[in-house]
């Protein structure tokens, strides 16, 4: 359970952080 | 896209997966791309989320009984470690130079490399619990070997002790596990196997009763309800037989058998 809750947060961590880095690529096309 | 063959694990990444499509797609439309944001604050946070969960990763590790999950968990630690690095990297890169190329590079290999990493530890994960239930099935089927040699209404009574709340577990662990797999089909076995089981379980206890009062009344056809008990014990094995082997496929699995 703990590893599952672990994941989810690694999981919303790398989505803010790739969503934060396409903005500025979106911009482009 | 990559599959995912639990339901709790495609909810997990699915929504990061197609980030980092997206990522990858604009990165390759964009060329030489533009001017990439500071990026130090989210990597510290996908950095922070990574050490809670090497440190979870090895709590599980120390805890576990079980050998694959023990040998097997540490690599996609390292893997997690190995692409957190990555984006450190491409944060600090892009800090010096926001149109590096070489730190978009890192930053999609980086993502990525998270993504297919959690996905190993999970599934990692969810095979060892997979095992468990595995461990269970193959305790009903111990008990169902059993069935054979019960010749009294007390040995019958103990058989029934043991194995109902074995079957009783196996029923509830499997159901379960049906309703969390992606792959329509594998639910479907498993689902059809269990209601045989369910079905195969009162009649085969009856079967073993006809032969009970048989043999202790000395009169005929005693080995025609030995017959009829032990094809129904045999019916019931093959049943769990299946479950095993259905337990244990991925989609992948099936579509390379495909």
């Amino acid at each position: 359970e703990m590893i599952l809750e672990a994941a989810k947060t690694i999981a919303a961590a790398t989505s803010a952080l790739v969503k934060a880095a396409s903005a500025a690529q979106r911009e482009l096309i | 896209m990559p599959v995912f063959h639990t339901k709790t694990i495609e909810s997990i990444l699915e929504p990061v997966a197609q980030q980092v499509s997206r990522l990858v797609i604009l990165h390759e439309e964009a060329e030489d791309g533009n001017a990439m944001p500071d990026l130090e604050q989210p990597v510290k946070v996908v950095s922070n989320a990574v050490q809670n969960l090497i440190k979870v990763g090895k709590e599980t590790i120390n805890g576990s009984g079980d050998e694959i999950l023990r040998q097997d968990m540490p690599t996609a630690l390292i893997r997690v470690e190995k692409s957190s690095k990555l984006l450190e990297e491409a944060s600090a890169m892009l800090k010096q130079d926001p149109y590096s190329g070489p730190a978009r590079k890192k930053l999609i290999d980086g993502s990525g490399g998270i993504l297919q990493a959690t996905s190993a530890l999970l599934l990692c994960f969810d095979e060892s619990e997979v095992r468990k239930i595995i461990q269970e099935c193959k305790r009903v089927l111990d008990y169902l070997a059993v069935a054979e040699v019960i010749e009294t209404m007390e040995e019958l009574v103990q058989f029934l002790r043991d194995l109902s709340p074995c079957l009783s577990k196996v029923t509830r662990e499997v159901s379960a596990r049906e309703k969390e797999l992606t792959h329509q089909v594998h639910a479907e076995i498993l689902v059809r196997c269990l209601e045989q089981v369910k079905t195969l379980a009162p009649i085969l206890i009856c079967s073993m009763k006809i032969y009970i009062h048989i043999i202790m009344q000395g009169g005929k056809g005693a080995e025609e309800a030995a017959e009829n008990r032990n094809y129904l014990a045999r019916r019931m094995s093959d049943e769990i037989n299946e479950i095993i082997r259905v337990l244990q496929l991925t989609s992948y699995d099936e579509d390379q058998s495909e």
